[in-house]
C-alpha cells in the first residue's frame, strides 16, 4: 500500500478529561461514558491505553464548551466507581497527520513523534486510525506544530 | 449527521505491547515507535492515555506474527529510556464498531461498552477515529463480542 499523507490538520475547540485510576473490570467503561451520552455531549476521541495492576485509566476529549458539564458529570461517576481521580484539561489541541495506507507504515508515526520532539513539544495523548494518526499537545504550540510537520512530510505549506 | 453503524467486525491476528511508565517529556514516543518502524513492523493501533505524575503509558499493537520480535526491541529501548516495563499479550482480539457519523455520537460508544460488560467481557484498550470505535479485549470472547454487538446495533447477524 504507498502512503500517502495528504495532509495536517489541527483543532483547538476541544478539551480531555481523564478518569484516573479506575477498577479494570466489565463495566467501568460503559458507566463513564454512558452520563456523557445521556447529557447530550459528542465525544472524539476515547483513549484507553493498558492496565497498572488492577485498575486503568480512560481518557476523552469533548467540545470545549462542555467541558465543564463533563468534568462535573465525571467527579461523580469517580465517586460513584471508586477512581482514584478525574483531571481535565481545557488548554490543548489536536493535531493530526492524514493520509491512506497509515496503518501499515508505523514509519509514519515515528517520524511524526520526532518532528513533534525536535520542536520540543510533549505528546500528552495519542490516537491512532487507518488513515490519521493524532496527537494531543498544549494548545500554544499548535501552529508550531503544523509547521513543522508540513515540512516533515514535504507538504506545501501555503 | 444521522448515524449508521454498518457493521461489526473483529480480527485475532495482533498482539499488544504496552511500555508503561516511561517519562511523559518530548522525545519518548519518537524513541519508543522508531525502531519498530526501522524493523520493518507495521504498527494498527497505537495508544497513549494521561500522564500519572510525570511518567505515561504507551501501547500499540503489532500483527501476531511480529509480536516476539517487537517484544525485543521494546524491551532494549525500555532500558535506555528509563521505562518502568514492558507488557506483551499474543491473546487478544480486537472487536470494532464501524459506521458514518461515530464522531458526534457518544451514545454508540456507550452502547458498545455496555455490551460488552452485559456479556462480561473486560474491556482492555479502546481507539477511535470519526468512523470506527474498536475495543481489544481477550481473543476468547471475539466471536460473543460479535454477536452481542450484532443484536445490539440491530444488525442482521447472518
Ligand atoms: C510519553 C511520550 O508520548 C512523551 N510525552 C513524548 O512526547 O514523547
Ligand atoms: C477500565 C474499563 O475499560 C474496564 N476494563 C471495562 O471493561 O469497562
Amino acid at each position: 500500500e504507498r502512503l500517502v499523507v495528504s495532509g495536517v490538520t489541527s483543532s483547538k475547540n476541544e478539551a480531555r478529561i481523564a478518569v484516573k485510576g479506575v477498577p479494570d473490570q466489565p463495566g467501568i467503561a460503559a458507566k463513564i461514558l454512558t452520563p456523557i451520552a445521556e447529557a447530550g455531549i459528542n465525544v472524539d476521541m476515547i483513549v484507553q491505553s493498558s492496565p497498572t495492576g488492577d485498575t486503568n485509566d480512560l481518557a476523552f476529549t469533548v467540545p470545549k464548551t462542555d467541558y465543564k458539564r463533563a468534568m462535573e458529570i465525571e467527579r461523580n461517576v469517580a465517586r460513584d466507581i471508586g477512581a482514584q481521580d478525574v483531571r481535565g484539561d481545557d488548554s490543548i489541541a489536536k493535531v493530526s497527520v492524514v493520509g491512506v495506507g497509515m496503518k501499515s507504515h508505523s514509519g509514519v508515526a515515528a517520524k511524526m513523534f520526532s518532528t513533534l520532539a525536535a520542536e520540543g513539544i510533549n505528546i500528552r495523548m495519542i490516537s491512532t486510525s487507518e488513515i490519521r494518526i493524532s496527537c494531543i499537545i498544549t494548545d500554544k504550540y499548535a501552529e508550531l506544530a503544523v509547521r513543522a510537520l508540513h515540512s516533515a512530510f514535504g507538504l506545501n505549506s501555503e
